[in-house]
């Protein structure tokens, strides 16, 4: 464990915090994108399949579960939580996850490090989670309205990603044999979707204004 | 071993 890779974690850990905080003391859940949070979770689940066969760490296997369990009931509050459910913006929300979820699955069969069903679908779920954040960006383009909580959420999601790349790097060159090609592109290719919504973001906090994108 | 050890990432 090294210093970005806590940092990273840490920065998973608050932005889901933060979306938990929304939604749990101000029951809304207004600009969230359910898609993204049902890919969320179903990136979790078929990544964590192994939560129970293999061991690394308390702190990772502990992770695993906050990941797993904060993703899950963040669907269950959007979908059936009497209050919550009745601010999500279900007309806005119209991406079509399937579109992103097929692709995936056939990429993750075609490239992979081993072919072996625990392997294809850990791989799915990189490639799923590199692209799960684009329902939340159309999503936020689409309602423009964007509260404090809500781009807070996305900024320290992109925040663990960058941090995850700085990881990397460090790690190949201080660990041997450390190449892992299909998580780095994919990570990659997850953090320069952040881009574009963070120079609106910079932008927005060095003039001091709400955040808001062009049309 | 179903997984590699250095799938110690989250």
């Amino acid at each position: 464990m090294n210093i970005f890779r806590l940092a990273g974690d840490m920065t998973h850990l608050a932005s889901v915090l933060v979306l938990l905080l929304k939604i749990h003391t101000i029951k809304s859940c207004a600009g969230v994108s359910l898609k993204t949070q049902e890919l969320y979770a179903i990136v979790f689940a078929t990544r964590y399949l192994d939560i129970l066969t293999s061991f690394v760490s308390i702190y990772n296997t502990l992770m695993k579960l906050i990941f797993l369990g904060s993703s899950f009931s963040i669907v269950w509050y959007m979908k059936y939580h009497k209050t919550v459910r009745r601010t999500y913006d279900r007309d806005q929300d119209t991406f079509r996850h399937w579109f992103l979820m097929l692709p995936c699955l056939l990429l993750a069969l075609l490239i992979h490090e081993k072919f072996t069903f625990f392997e294809v679908l850990w791989t799915f779920s990189l490639y799923l989670e590199a692209v799960a954040i684009l329902p939340q960006l159309v999503l936020l383009q689409r309602t423009r309205n964007i509260d404090n909580l809500t781009g807070q959420y996305i900024f320290l999601l992109g925040g663990y990603r960058g941090f995850y790349i700085l990881n990397w790097i460090y790690r190949y060159f201080t660990e041997p044999h450390y190449v892992h090609w299909i998580t780095w592109i994919a990570g990659l290719v997850q953090t320069l979707l952040y881009a574009d919504f963070f120079y609106y973001y910079f932008l927005s906090w060095k003039n001091n204004k709400k955040l808001q994108l062009p049309a | 071993k179903l997984f590699d050890d250095t799938k110690d990432e989250l």
